[in-house]
């Protein structure tokens, strides 16, 4: 009489759409160009590419009011996608290659499939995907996904010789979509990812056929972020459990010092001893109790030190200095950039630009301009934890900042972890370790501005004279 | 070289638990008693009986600072879960009842199984659920999720004799969690879910033995929600899709007045032929194309009559009242419950009361009590339609109302679809139509207010004289 039901990660993201931020025709063409194109950033990043990515938007046909049926066509010469996982990655949720414990812009599994699953239910069309791992072959797929199962639905597939040894990956679809309403955010979009990444050429050629163009003002690819292992701090009993069964190791000291960072052979021991674990153990043979031990003596050791850096990768204070002065042209600008700290056994840096006067607008209420992980967040800026730091935790007029003013505020959280608040990446948690780091940063970069408005006021006073 | 993953539901809600609201140890409690108690009322409604719900939360040992393990038992009197589905119901992700046209607490199936998980991961404990659907037998299970694979794991299963015909369910497991800092919101939380369900008795026995008690003050159940069909408003490619795919009619005509509600057969023929498709033809043999012509016919048609508001079930202006004067004892209250509205084919109901005076404390920002289907929603109020209607759209000087004054709002909406926009269920989407509603209904009562507030101003006028 009560009938129960299964659906798959596809049909939940199908029915609640909003929670994947595809609220409406605006801002689902916002995702789908923002999703793809960090698709393509990831994809040069990880190969130490000089990013290029083309997104072209063209008009198929009004449908009604502002909204039409588009077709989005987004290029990279990013790393391409091996031929045996392309359906998958672009036709199932849940699957994908950013699971690791490293800063990229991906993380969930899901985006790329969002937006072909999004352009399908508003057209029935499907999608095209061409991509090429700079081998002999470029290998193109047409292909549906098929909601109720999660799983990709081929529509047809082509193996084309590689004769210029292309490598990068073409993502095509049609969807419908309002840009009248979210090209404002869209243009944004593009010019705060090039001020974060100013090592990439992006170009936009819109509906109209107009161009924007941003090429890129560095040379060289930042540093890039290295895969870590796991800190012991945060490790709870299911990520234990797992390690725990999936590992090689003989002994217990050897499972510890094998399988995080920051463990050496002297902690591992103390670790097993305020355990109560045997240190010749096989990891295998650990009971569901000795589990339990093991996480809580990690709580009580407390002795670890801070978690490496290596798989963090910030903008950098320089490339930061330059980006924000060609956007905001001001005449002010103090760039910090705060050493590692780490929350929950993640390691995560905070970078801050304090921008004023010069082209800044002044206004009542500060402009705020937040990244993480090198990705512009344009939407839920009340829920962001920077907002509460900015607009609730700094008393601005002790820095000799008037109630108008004009003051623009950067920042740039970068972790292999980032606690975002919701799946549409939008806004992110006000975890206390994050919160104060970045109320550390401003307070700095607010110092800095002090001064400079003291002497501004010094000047102004001897004109006056 | 590029290692591809396919996690499941479990373990994505299980790295990303912030998502699903179970970001640290206060809000995890919170989440985790809301959690049950909303599956509790949403069995006890679909039976048509008045709940008796009890909450225990138990101290088991500390942890370090404020954080303890406790034991968290809630039993209802609802209609029980089916021995075959208990173990999924309670340890599967995307697994629910809830899946229908009508409107319930629940819509995702996916709360109890995170309760649940949280528990495990920070105790490593397995949860116990006992259950009956009233018959012969009491099923009792004892079980943790397999995380990795999305499914139970049964350590203990028990058959017992139903000699007093119990009809209900007991869940009860163990959680790392911090009730001194969720204390505030737990007891606002069973407050606010009496005001919104009078006819529950609630019980909550907290850590320090103290028992709130919350008996019913109504003593009939209200109308309960039908299940629907869908409105054809709002239906895309995909569910039209899955419709004809699973459709055993013969003919379209049959298709589109036995599948869709306000489509009677003149409707359905107009429909078919702005479709340019064969009265006629069997909707198993229709084309890719076809399905699309027909979701674009269903949107050029236009002139199909509102959704039919019987899915939805609202507290009812006498109940709300009753609850409001309760909860604030102001000195002037006004309800308005809107007639029914519908946004994408969804019905929904919009139900407002305008409290000022008594004994609410004079305030700059005006207190704001948010429902959804029955729910209390208290966190992340400035991301919330209601907030954006309250403090952005209504000028409520013009009001007669003061900067500083006694003024609350308590908003229901409900549909068998709240545009939520998170897992967490806190915040609703800012749907035009439904801020229409919200501030239609705010208005009509904001008139009365100012009729009222009119009147003490002149009786003072009066008395100064
Ligand atoms: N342009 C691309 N070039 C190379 N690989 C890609 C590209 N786009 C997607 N992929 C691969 O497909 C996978 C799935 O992409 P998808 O956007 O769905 O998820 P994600 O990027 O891993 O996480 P998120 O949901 O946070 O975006 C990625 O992990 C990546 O391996
Ligand atoms: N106390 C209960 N009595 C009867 N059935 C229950 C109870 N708790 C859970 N269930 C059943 O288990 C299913 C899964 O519950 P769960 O809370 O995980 O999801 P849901 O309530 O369907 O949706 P949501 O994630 O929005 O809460 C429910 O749909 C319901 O059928
Ligand atoms: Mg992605
Ligand atoms: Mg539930």
């Amino acid at each position: 009489e009560v009938k129960f039901e299964q659906i798959s990660p596809a049909d939940f993201f199908y029915r609640n759409r909003d929670i994947a931020g595809f609220s409406n025709p605006s801002r689902s063409l916002y995702m789908s160009i923002r999703e793809l194109v960090e698709n393509s950033l990831d994809a040069c990043e990880i190969g130490r590419i000089l990013p290029q990515v083309v997104v072209q938007l063209s008009e198929v046909k009004k449908v009604s009011g502002d909204v039409c049926v588009y077709k989005l066509k987004v290029e990279d010469n990013g790393i391409g996608v091996e031929d045996k996982h392309i359906p998958k990655a672009f036709a199932t949720v849940f699957y994908g290659s950013k699971y690791g414990y490293r800063q990229s812009r991906g993380t969930f599994g899901l985006g790329g499939t969002m937006a072909l699953l999004y352009g399908q239910i508003t057209t029935n069309k499907p999608s095209t995907v061409i991509s090429s791992t700079g081998g002999k072959k470029i290998h193109k797929y047409v292909l549906m996904i098929d909601i109720v199962e999660n799983k990709p639905k081929i529509f047809e597939r082509e193996v084309l010789e590689n004769r210029d040894g292309w490598r990068g990956t073409i993502i095509e679809f049609y969807l419908e979509a309002d840009y009248t309403n979210s090209k404002a955010k869209i243009i944004d979009y593009f010019k705060h990812t090039a001020m974060a990444n100013p090592h990439a050429t992006l170009m936009f050629i819109d509906p109209r056929g107009r161009l924007y163009y941003f090429p890129r003002v560095a040379k060289k690819t930042p540093e890039p972020p290295i895969e870590s292992l796991p800190h012991p701090v945060g490790v709870d009993v299911e990520t234990m459990s797992r390690m725990l069964a999936a590992s090689r190791e003989r002994n217990m000291v050897a499972f510890l010092t094998n399988n995080f960072q920051k463990v050496g052979e002297k902690t591992a021991r103390d670790v097993l001893e305020i355990a109560g674990i045997p240190a010749d153990i096989s990891p295998k043979k650990l009971t569901h109790q000795q589990v339990t031990a093991l996480v809580d003596a990690i709580k009580k050791y407390g002795r670890f030190r801070a978690p490496d850096p290596s798989s963090v990768s910030p903008i950098g204070k320089d490339l930061l200095e330059i980006g924000i002065k060609h956007m905001l042209k001001p005449d002010f600008l103090k760039v910090v950039q705060r050493p590692p700290s780490s929350y929950s056994g993640f390691p995560f840096v905070v970078e801050v630009g304090l921008a004023y006067g010069g082209a800044i607008p002044p206004s009542e209420s500060i402009h705020i301009y937040r990244f993480a992980n090198k990705i512009p967040l344009l939407y839920d800026e009340r829920a962001d934890v920077v907002w509460k730091v900015v607009n609730e935790r700094i008393d601005w007029s002790t820095y000799k900042v008037p109630k108008i003013a004009p003051l623009a505020i950067v920042t740039h959280i970068c972790s292999p972890k980032i606690p975002y608040k919701t799946v549409g990446k939008e806004a992110v948690a006000d975890r206390p370790e994050i919160e104060r780091e970045l109320l550390a940063a401003i307070r700095e970069a607010a110092r800095a501005l002090k001064l400079y408005l003291g002497r501004i006021e010094k000047k102004e006073t001897v004109i006056r004279r």
